[in-house]
């Protein structure tokens, strides 16, 4: 944190992130566009990624979605699945939408078929299903998923499996033998548009991104010294003593106590219930206080 | 300078996402400006310090001093604005969220 009584200064960080990765573009490029318009509510406050995990359901070939972080009190406004289909083996891929020239690729209809597959059966229950009409080979495709990601989390369907039937055409990376995984950045994704209801509650900015505390106990040792290592460094430019482990004691107790109660309501009646009963007050023998009394 | 009272006023602070510790999960903004409020809101509270009436009147009330303990009304943030936020969740999912109230716009007393 660096207070302060100066201005603000222009310096600010740019994100001009190109990643070959098509969900990490995607997500940057929607980070702009919200950053320049946070007021602006038409795609809700919050924007989930999920990438496709390939898989086998009812004996064809899937690709699966976990939605389980999706909670309840996001309203889902709107979800979209991007696929890629057929990568034309001739031409390296790259991720950008090609040109529709006369010659080129020819628009195919494709159906999606939604299922639930979080039951352990296997068959999957059907969740609903979706048509591509113009459908370009060797390009992403879009197709609005919303029915069926709101139909699953209606039922509290956490996982869910596309199947993407088109016919004698195969989706990229279904077109590839059971061993043979796509790589990543050919596999489907989910985007989610919700507008999250709780994130006006109090506290809601900690509740989804404080992980574990600044300092956990027994756990990320090397993250919380990373944490206090310049902290350290400065101390010992200035010749000072450094107060690590009593700051670091301070702010455990101080993230336990706001957002882990519970937890740290036991470990500490286990505490006291070792070191022996502790009063809550400090107290001193009367000649000290008496020493006290006079200063 | 710092002992003398200064009035409400908002102040630059610069929250970096490492500072506390989210950095390996907030992928942007590295870091934001979050502004504080601070300074005081004594009798009699200049309009620059956009005083409510409710803290007008409780600053008379604690100048004239008939009620005892009434403190002197707080500098806090008037108006603040949001800011979107793109982290990983805990699948290492990538999110983004626009949280309300993250930045501070005007202080008041």
């Amino acid at each position: 944190l660096h207070g302060g009584d100066a201005p603000p200064d222009a310096e600010r960080r740019v994100f001009t992130h190109e990643s070959p990765d098509p969900v990490h573009a995607s997500m940057f490029r929607l980070y702009e566009r919200y950053s320049k318009e946070p007021q602006s509510r038409r795609s809700g406050n919050t924007v989930r990624s999920f990438r496709a995990v390939p898989g086998v359901l009812n004996g064809k070939d899937v690709f699966q979605f976990n939605l389980s972080t999706v909670p309840n009190s996001e309203v889902i406004l709107l979800a979209s699945l991007h696929f890629l289909h057929q990568r034309p083996r001739q031409r390296p891929w790259r991720f950008r939408r090609p040109r529709h020239s006369p010659g080129g690729p020819h628009p195919v209809p494709v159906r999606l078929l939604f299922y639930g597959s979080s039951q352990g059966s296997a068959f999957g229950k059907p969740l609903g299903n979706a048509t591509v009409a113009s459908f370009t080979k060797g390009s992403w495709q879009t197709a609005d998923v919303t029915a069926a990601a709101r139909h699953a989390q209606d039922i509290k369907e956490p996982l869910m499996a596309v199947e993407v039937d088109v016919g004698s055409m195969a989706v990229q990376g279904q077109q590839r033998s059971a061993q043979e995984r796509p790589p990543l950045t050919e596999l489907p994704y989910i985007l989610v548009y919700a507008d999250d209801t709780a994130i006006d509650e109090p506290n809601s900015v900690a509740t989804t991104l404080q992980r574990y505390g600044p300092s956990p106990a027994g756990e990320g040792m090397a993250n919380s010294a990373s944490r206090i290592r310049r902290e350290l460094h400065l101390q010992a430019h200035a010749n000072h003593i450094p107060e690590v482990h009593f700051s670091n004691l301070k702010s455990q107790e101080l993230w336990q106590n706001t957002y882990f109660p519970d937890k740290t309501k036991t470990g500490r009646k286990q505490l006291s219930g070792e070191g022996g009963a502790k009063p809550q007050v400090l107290s001193f023998d009367e000649r000290t206080m008496k020493k006290a009394r006079r200063r | 300078q710092w002992s003398e009272p200064r009035v409400c006023s908002r102040r630059y602070l610069r929250v970096d996402f490492a500072d506390i510790g989210w950095s390996e999960w907030v992928l942007a903004p590295k870091s934001f400006d979050a502004y504080y409020c601070a300074g005081t809101c004594g009798f009699p509270i200049p309009k620059v310090a956009r005083p409510s009436n409710h803290a007008t009147i409780q600053s008379i009330v604690r100048a004239v001093g008939i009620v005892p303990g009434i403190p002197e009304p707080c500098c806090v943030p008037d108006k603040t604005s949001p800011l979107s936020v793109l982290f990983l969740d805990p699948d290492r999912n990538m999110v983004l969220k626009v949280y309300p109230g993250m930045a501070v716009e005007t202080c008041a007393c």
